[in-house]
């Protein structure tokens, strides 16, 4: 992985750039992002190894790397009843949901990477990792994200065909069992935010349900998006204050300023309703529901206006100051257990 | 394959509560695709608008004295940048030793 490109953008599948329909894949075939993954693991058999939580509508491994300095069993394939016993707690990190997003996708495999090479070399990591697993979920809907690279840049949904309608796809960020179905999402098929006929209707969102349930010991949930450079907390689907919110505003304000510290990119930050709208169905409103305290969804940069098409080379400068940012909350986290 | 020719992302600012609420209502116009939603006055919104849609909604925006610019003038000419960028990264890469 010394040798990955870390400062361009990549296909999940490097042949399969013709355009046309998504084939229905083999479960676990091994493209480019995938091979990078396994090529993590391979190189760091004490450190990481791969999880596949799940499969996409079309067939596509939904696979979770988790870092942990605990004795491991490879090749580890996910169930329901695989996880007996106490679990170390743990910080769960999402990245590129919404598709079309692809800095966070990116973002997300130099972070792999990143936490493989400070492991032993920054002590704050050292000493998270020490008694913390860090689970990585990089590519979080790969039906949408080849759908990107293949049929249309712009998509964001999911793949799932919605029975009698010419519309297809869910909206991921409005499919979670926290305010369902209120306010802040679409019941209509053919909008950007339709929330599906039902919660976790997806399974790229149920997938991750079942695994944090069945998990039980996660203590921070970052769910990584862009682009409008924002922090943000629970709630989404109403204006009531969560009940941790002066922990949560003010540790997303120590985040928000280790991220400006190394380029002065600015952050707002806040609860979803308050700084961004109102939304329904979201991850981080579910997460927190769960008891996951530090639940937080990230905003990546916007520099140069380009939106989801941030050129190339600001991969690694997003992925630098952000992670300073997750640094700020997992480090915050592993010091005030609860 | 979808194209973008003509696509332009607006941004625009909101001055006022009623223009606010005007906003609200675009996004639930069909074809609307919201890159930045409407969040307070002052604040920008992105709003990807289809070339075909394009004159309809600068006058709905002059109308009502609402304030804009051009962020991307023609989608499709960054999309294939991109893809000329990721194709060429893909050409020089050099398979590990």
């Amino acid at each position: 992985t010394d040798s990955f490109d870390y400062a361009n953008y990549h296909t999940l599948d490097e042949v399969g750039t013709q355009f046309g329909n998504a084939p229905r894949l083999k479960p676990l075939s091994q493209t480019q992002i995938y091979r990078f993954q396994d090529m993590l693991v391979a190189e760091n058999p004490s450190l990481v190894s791969k999880i596949v939580i799940g499969q996409s509508y079309q067939g596509r491994a939904l696979n979770v790397l988790k870092v942990s300095k605990a004795p491991i069993l490879r090749p580890i394939v996910f169930s329901l009843f695989s996880t007996g016993g106490t679990n170390r707690p743990a910080i769960w990190i999402d990245t590129g949901i919404h598709s079309r997003e692809w800095v966070t996708q990116a973002s997300g495999t130099w972070f792999a990477k990143k936490i493989v090479t400070d492991y032993g070399r920054d002590p704050a990591l050292t000493a998270i990792l020490d008694k913390m697993d860090i689970f990585l979920e990089i590519v979080t809907n790969p039906d949408g994200f080849y759908y990107t690279h293949n049929s249309n840049r712009m998509w964001r949904k999911t793949r799932k065909p919605t029975p009698g309608s010419s519309c297809v796809g869910v909206d991921p960020n409005r499919n979670w069992d926290a305010g369902f179905g209120e306010p802040g999402a679409s019941s209509s098929p053919c909008s950007e935010t339709y929330r599906g006929p039902t919660a976790h209707s997806e399974t790229e969102v149920k997938s991750i349900v079942d695994f944090v349930k069945a998990h039980g010991n996660i203590k921070a949930f970052l769910s990584i998006h862009s682009y409008s450079q924002m922090l943000l907390y629970p709630y989404g689907y109403t204006s009531s204050p969560a009940k941790d919110q002066a922990d949560l505003h003010n540790l997303a304000k120590k985040a928000v300023s280790e991220l400006a510290s190394l380029y002065g990119t600015y952050y707002t930050y806040g609860s979803v309703i308050n700084t961004i709208y109102q939304a329904s169905g979201i991850t981080i409103d579910w997460t927190y529901k769960q008891g996951i305290k530090y639940s937080y969804t990230f905003e990546l940069r916007d520099t140069g206006r380009y939106g989801f098409i941030l050129p190339a080379n600001q991969i690694l400068p997003t992925a630098r100051e952000t992670w300073l940012a997750l640094m700020a909350i997992m480090n915050h986290t592993f010091q005030n257990p609860y | 394959k979808d194209t973008f020719v003509g696509d332009k992302v607006l941004r625009i600012i909101p001055k006022n509560e009623a223009q606010l609420s005007l906003l609200k209502e675009m996004e639930e116009m069909p074809e609307m695709d919201i890159w930045r939603g409407v969040t307070g006055v002052g604040i920008p919104v992105d709003i990807r608008v289809p070339f075909h849609q394009l004159s309809s909604v600068k006058i709905h925006l002059q109308e009502h004295d609402i304030e804009h610019s051009t962020m991307i003038e023609d989608l499709q000419v960054l999309l294939d940048e991109e893809q000329q960028e990721m194709e060429s990264s893909a050409r020089f890469a050099q398979p590990r030793n």
